[in-house]
């Protein structure tokens, strides 16, 4: 385990007094490992570590009874810092229909989020309106249905139509005529490198003007989150990130990189497949996680 | 990595950084790094273009034990059992494979073992249409060993060449889920002798090392003997098959490239190993 590698590099440094540029490279080597093995971005880790040379120079780590310890407890905190320190909830204010946008790319969870996400705010009384926009999978469509059904919310769908924009149009009306306050928008999934496609969920987005535009990423995604998540930001713009699938035994260094380079919140986590396995998200917990 | 110049310390973190990025995790990358640096020091390479050229060969001679084909001739029917966690691509994989037996006319059965997620039944329905083959299949929430049964027997009833058979999704650490893959294995093993002759795992190009835990754990249960990576028309580069052709070297069958039934091509150790470093 981390803690105990870290435990044996300082007990190589016992009786050097305080801490130098030198003598932490084995310490910080140790850290580097672990973020990356747990899948954190390569030059994420860089700049992390960086950060973390400078508190840990800054503290008298070596006075401790357990540097080691001592050492680790820097490095969670600053994986918390970064992480963001307050859990920040779905934001559903404004005039009804509220829409929340669910964007990712293929088999990140998106369907099964959108599913989740209504029955947490019917739980909170809210009368949520799916919007099935997906039209390029084939049964998409009838997967949100499907979920609509099994948690009494409604879809709205247009089995004939491959217009998404025109689908959010009617959805729009179709939402205000009927009472609905949030409509929560479920897209195809589509690479980040897809021009066309990125066209296409930033022209929903534009129409729309969702409260809430969220990236739905798998946590087992790996160095290429950096990509994706930049990508997504810049050409659509995001709000804030669910992390899906935390449910098995990826440590989600994902999470990490994509917090370093948007800056935006991860609110929820999806922890299984059922419509009720979604939860706020948890800097500490998702911080031990990533160091194992 | 700048080209022909002399080689320093600053070209080794060069390679290091690409395969890190390239998800080829950190001890793979170290056991690579340390072999050039080793070359180096014997005067076998000189030059910052020669790490990329030494690179490249070197991921290609570990890639070509594990470039090899589904031997589908070899049994009828030949059964191919696809596993793999949510979301990877498997139903569209199935598709993919299928469009390439029926060219090469090949007489091809849909299993739909999938009994869980919702639509599931329906989206193998609409590229069974497109592919004009039949698809074996039962209610929602009926037992999918059940539909891997009816589908190996209507193979054999039918003379069919090649059975594909589609599971849920499931995470490698669901014992539950494994338990219930295992069932499955038997069930068809119980029907035809030797079979399921392919238990073909599906892994995502964009996930990370969890990609290493997956095979494993499914190789553990399984016996797996064939992987397809999908979704390399991203920018994720899947350097995860250095690691598994080193330690596990199960074969790498396809690579899909896209969400169209031609999007599936043969693994090739040469093309995977400069798109690598390309
Ligand atoms: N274990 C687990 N599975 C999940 C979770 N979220 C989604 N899934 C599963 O992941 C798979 C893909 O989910 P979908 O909701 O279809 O993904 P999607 O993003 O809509 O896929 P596309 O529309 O094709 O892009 C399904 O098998 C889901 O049941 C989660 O938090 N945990
Ligand atoms: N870009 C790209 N997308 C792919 C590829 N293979 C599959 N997909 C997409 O990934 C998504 C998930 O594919 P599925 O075939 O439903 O995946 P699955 O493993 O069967 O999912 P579950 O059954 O829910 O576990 C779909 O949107 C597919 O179109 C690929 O090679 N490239
Ligand atoms: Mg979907
Ligand atoms: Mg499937």
């Amino acid at each position: 385990k981390l803690q105990e590698r870290l435990e044996s590099t300082f007990k190589k440094l016992k009786g050097y007094g305080k801490l130098s540029e030198t003598n932490i490279k084995d310490s910080l080597r140790e850290v580097r490992i672990a973020l990356l093995e747990a899948d954190v971005n390569y030059k994420v880790a860089k700049d992390f570590l960086e950060k973390v040379k400078e508190k840990v120079l800054g503290e008298d780590v070596l006075s401790s009874i357990t540097p080691g310890q001592q050492f680790i407890k820097i490095v969670y905190n600053e994986l918390c810092e970064l992480l963001g320190k307050v859990n920040k909830p779905l934001d559903v204010a404004g005039s009804p229909p509220v829409p929340v946008l669910l964007l990712g790319l293929q088999g990140s969870g998106k369907t099964t989020t959108a599913g989740k996400l209504a029955l947490l705010l019917r739980k909170k009384g809210r009368k949520p309106l799916l919007v099935a926009t997906d039209v390029y999978r084939p049964a998409a469509i009838d997967q949100l249905i499907k979920l609509g059904a099994q948690l009494n919310v409604a879809v709205f769908s247009l089995k004939d139509s491959k217009d998404p924009l025109a689908i959010c149009r009617e959805a729009k009306a179709y939402a205000m005529k009927n009472g609905f306050d949030t409509m929560i928008v479920d897209t195809a999934g589509r690479l980040h490198i897809d021009d066309g496609m990125v066209e296409e969920v930033a022209n929903q987005k534009k129409f729309l003007n969702p409260r809430e535009t969220l990236l739905i990423i798998d946590a087992m995604t790996g160095q290429d989150a950096v990509t994706i998540a930049t990508a997504f930001n810049e050409k659509v713009g995001i709000d804030g990130i669910i992390l899906t699938k935390l449910d098995g035994d990826t440590r989600g260094g994902a999470a990490i990189s994509i917090r370093a380079v948007t800056g935006k919140p991860i609110k929820f986590i999806g922890v299984g497949e059922k419509l009720d396995a979604l939860e706020p998200f948890h800097p500490e917990r998702m911080a031990s996680r990533i160091l194992g | 990595v700048v080209k022909g110049k002399p080689i320093d310390e600053d070209a080794f973190e060069g390679i290091e950084e690409a395969l890190i990025l390239a998800d080829a995790g950190f001890e793979t990358t170290e056991i690579l790094v340390a072999s050039l640096k080793e070359k180096w020091k014997r005067g076998q390479i000189k030059t910052t273009e020669d790490i990329q050229t030494s690179m490249i060969e070197e991921v290609e001679k570990l890639l070509l034990p594990i470039e090899r084909h589904i031997p589908t001739d070899s049994k009828k029917p030949f059964v191919i059992l696809t596993i793999g966690v949510n979301g990877v691509g498997k139903t569209t994989t199935i598709a993919k494979l299928a469009n390439i037996y029926r060219t090469s006319k090949k007489k091809v059965l849909l299993g739909a073992c999938d009994t869980f997620r919702a639509a599931a039944v329906e989206q193998l329905e609409v590229w069974a249409k497109r592919l004009d083959m039949d698809v074996i299949k039962h209610t929602e929430g009926s037992d999918p060993a059940a539909v891997a049964y009816d589908a190996t027997k209507a193979a054999k009833a039918r003379g069919i060449d090649v059975l594909i058979l589609d599971t849920a999704g499931r995470l490698h650490t669901k014992v539950n889920l494994m338990e219930e893959m295992k069932k499955i294995k038997r069930v068809i093993t119980k029907e035809v002798e030797g079979a399921p002759h392919e238990i073909l795992l599906i892994i995502d190009a964009t996930n990370g090392q969890n990609t290493i835990s997956q095979v494993k754990t499914f190789h553990e249960a399984l016996n797996i003997t064939g992987i397809v990576v999908t979704k390399l028309d991203g920018t994720a580069k899947g350097g995860f098959i250095l690691p598994i052709a080193h330690l596990l070297k199960i074969p790498i069958r396809y690579i899909g490239v896209g969400e169209k039934m031609d999007d599936l091509i043969p693994f090739s150790a040469r093309d995977f190993s400069r798109a690598l470093f390309g």
